[in-house]
């Protein structure tokens, strides 16, 4: 499980 | 996207249309505090400057473009327009001591030190508290009038869902992020005293009467 980098949320 | 993540844009969506339709049709701001939402317009200003780098969807980018919109908008409507019917008196929350605090936590901790993801960042932690001085507006005036009270359960309703989007994508998609997670814990947190008055009072067709 990795932690996101891409900030694909609002 | 996930039922979770769709129903909570949507949620925030309706609480920024409550929120303007309230002001526009009442012409009144009474009971709002405008300190949030320069807090607000603060959150979505840092948050969405990548609108301009990074292309996710057409959704994507049509809802930052709104939120930034309607959160300027309602920043005018209650510092311009409707200026007469602000709140001075109650709306005294003082805002650096949530700004200052977000600005040095997101410096210390982040994912990534580029300017982009500090900004991020802070908009993440700034939003945890951006509600702050409306609920203590709400508790300083004691009441709030039922359609401030459906803003806020739409509003705190849309980071509890975004919660329940989180464990969906862990387990689904191997994916997390811690910050947004723990900040979107605090922010629904600070509404469990409101949903609780909301869901036994303003259901019921009472007033939100704070205990004094």
């Amino acid at each position: 499980i990795e932690q996101s980098n891409m900030h694909d949320e609002l | 996207m996930n039922i979770f993540r769709l129903f909570g844009d949507l949620s925030h969506l309706l609480a920024i249309i409550i929120l303007l339709l309230k002001i526009w049709k009442t012409r009144s701001c009474a009971g709002i505090s405008g300190k949030s939402q320069i807090l607000f317009a603060i959150v979505y200003t840092s948050r969405y400057l990548d609108l301009m780098t990074t292309y996710i969807s057409a959704y994507n980018t049509f809802m930052k473009i709104v939120f930034v919109a309607t959160s300027y908008a309602t920043v005018f409507l209650m510092y311009m327009k409707f200026k007469a019917t602000y709140d001075r008196n109650h709306d005294t929350f003082r805002i650096e001591f949530l700004i200052v605090p977000a600005v040095i936590l997101a410096l210390v901790i982040n994912q990534e030190f580029t300017v982009l993801e500090v900004l991020w960042t802070f908009s993440i932690y700034l939003e945890s508290v951006a509600i702050l001085p409306q609920l203590f507006l709400v508790s300083k005036t004691g009441e709030a009038e039922s359609i401030t009270s459906h803003y806020l359960f739409a509003l705190g309703s849309y980071r509890a869902l975004y919660l329940l989007n989180w464990v969906y994508r862990y387990y689904a998609e191997d994916h997390y992020d811690l910050i947004a997670i723990v900040a979107g814990l605090v922010q629904t947190v600070l509404y469990c005293d409101f949903f609780y008055l909301y869901i036994t009072k303003v259901l019921k067709g009472k007033k939100l009467q704070l205990p004094a």
